[in-house]
């Protein structure tokens, strides 16, 4: 059996936006410590991880290991017959067939149901290793998202440079090119303000990336005031947005490499 | 031309 609890729809509804564009079917891992969840695009380039622990939510309890198969965009569509602010209940019984979901207002005067089929999904899992970074750029995510859209008007693909002074985002296309430095600002207090930006730095570190996936990974930026980018040398791209105190996604990006 | 490993060809698998 188990049964999840989040007070507010809003947090899962922002979840399931973020990974559905690159994932279209997933595995949900649910333990005691909680829920976890990792699958590629079709391409197998880029890898999307959610980890969500028990104590996040309202109510948990999972009493066996279970892995429910999901349809994202069921998921999705079933998510928006919430209103933000319902409280939402997840459920299953134990070789349970469909997951049930209900929505609760916060003046406890309605109450819906719904059930999606879970599914069968055979993927391939990854053992992604803990890693010591070259550099960890932490910025604003709404600035990711916004560096994103912009670069996207020129070109297909984004270089990264993270050095001492601070990153660089750039790219080039048919109609042109551009860049864009965020500088390194040694402590993000009040007074910078929140759209600074930080760099911490072992050796300076460069990696070319397909625009496409970032714009996916913005879709992220409404979980997280903050996004860390995380480079090492011949290593994917970790993007990291944290889920206000019960967890994070991560999404891994296999760099452009020349042949 | 630039191309991409797949993440598999990075971590292991399970």
């Amino acid at each position: 059996m188990i049964e999840a609890v989040l007070p507010q729809a809003s947090l899962l509804k922002k979840i399931i936006e973020a990974i559905k564009e690159l994932v279209s079917e997933a595995n949900f891992d649910f333990s005691e410590t909680g829920i976890r969840l990792q699958a590629m695009d079709k391409s197998h380039i880029a890898l999307s991880f959610l980890h969500l622990r028990n104590d996040g939510f309202s109510e948990y309890r999972c009493d066996r290991s279970q892995t429910l198969g999901i349809n994202l965009e069921s998921f999705s569509k079933v998510l928006k017959c919430a209103a933000n602010d319902d409280q939402v209940q997840i459920k299953a019984t134990d070789k349970a067939e469909s997951l049930s979901i209900s929505f609760e207002s916060t003046a406890k005067d309605r109450v819906s149901e719904f059930n999606v089929k879970l599914m069968d999904i055979d993927i391939d899992s990854v053992d992604v290793p803990d890693m010591d970074y070259q550099a960890t750029v932490n910025m604003s995510s709404q600035e990711f998202a916004r560096i994103v859209r912009d670069m996207m008007t020129i070109g297909e693909a984004i270089t990264i440079d993270a050095t001492k002074q601070g990153v660089k985002f750039s790219t080039s296309g048919d109609a042109g090119e551009g860049n864009i430095l965020l500088r390194h600002r040694k402590t993000i207090d009040e007074e910078d303000g929140p759209s600074s930006t930080s760099v911490e730095i072992n050796e300076p570190v460069s990696h070319s990336l397909a625009l496409k996936f970032l714009a996916n990974f913005a879709k992220a930026a409404p979980l997280a005031d903050r996004v860390s980018i995380n480079l090492i040398e011949d290593a994917p791209v970790m993007f990291e947005f944290k889920i206000s105190d019960m967890g994070h996604i991560r999404f891994y990006l296999a760099p452009q490499i020349e042949e | 031309r630039n191309c991409q490993r797949q993440i598999v060809e990075y971590f292991g698998e399970v």
